[in-house]
């Protein structure tokens, strides 16, 4: 599975 | 933020509010995919539901808001506005969800970072972005005289996914711990789709005419 996401964009 | 991601995101917001300038201003939806604009909103959706958990900035959580908000309203329109409706090329809009949403779900099972609802659904719209513009591109392939708002729409809805790329590799080079291969991969694809889009509207303002996909 890929690495977990930084979520700071949209 | 760097000025690559938020002129991306001016892109996405500038070609919402030439949608319902067009929407609401002339009363046509006419060359528009409700199936398109309606895989936005279930984008939306499944990727924003940690709005009120995951808080970023003011920034984030007004443009989700904002994004939320004026795609309820666009599909709202296209579907319930008693003469807007009238505008819809329904029997051109014949693009199946499912062709789309399907594999979306599928890829997001299999290969979501952790298997929680969240987790999940965010790993879905990340997929589903990226091809939910293709019923938009067929339409406009039927599309007789598409007019300058809908291509114009098409051209900033291409240039923000642009943007987001550059923005992507700024960040690459100017963060540590910044590797985010399935958005990246994502990115590219949603991208190259536009491509052929791109094309044909640059050549139609080159020679100074109206802009028509071949079929």
């Amino acid at each position: 599975a890929p690495a977990a996401a930084l979520k700071d964009e949209l | 933020m760097n000025v690559f991601r938020l002129a991306g995101d001016m892109m996405h917001l500038l070609s919402i509010v030439v949608l319902l300038l067009k929407i609401t201003g002339i009363k046509s939806c006419r060359g528009i995919s409700l199936k398109t604009q309606e895989l936005y909103l279930l984008v939306f959706i499944t990727r924003y539901l940690d709005i009120f958990t995951n808080f970023v900035s003011l920034y984030n959580t007004v443009m989700k808001l904002v994004f939320l908000g004026t795609s309820s309203a666009i599909v709202y329109y296209m579907r319930y506005d008693r003469i807007i409706k009238l505008t819809y090329d329904k029997e051109q809009d014949t693009f199946k969800y499912l062709l789309l949403v399907a594999p979306s779900a599928v890829l997001a099972l299999a290969t979501s970072h952790v298997y929680t609802v969240l987790e999940v659904l965010w790993t879905f719209s990340i997929y589903l972005e990226a091809v939910a513009i293709m019923p938009q591109l067929v339409l406009l392939q039927r599309t007789q005289n598409i007019d300058n708002l809908t291509g114009n729409y098409v051209f900033l809805l291409g240039s923000y996914r642009g943007l987001y790329i550059l923005n992507w590799i700024y960040r690459f080079f100017t963060e540590k711990h910044y590797r985010q291969w399935l958005v990246w991969t994502c990115g590219v694809v949603q991208t190259i789709i536009y491509c052929d889009f791109f094309y044909y509207y640059f050549l139609s303002w080159q020679n100074n005419e109206k802009l028509a996909l071949p079929a």
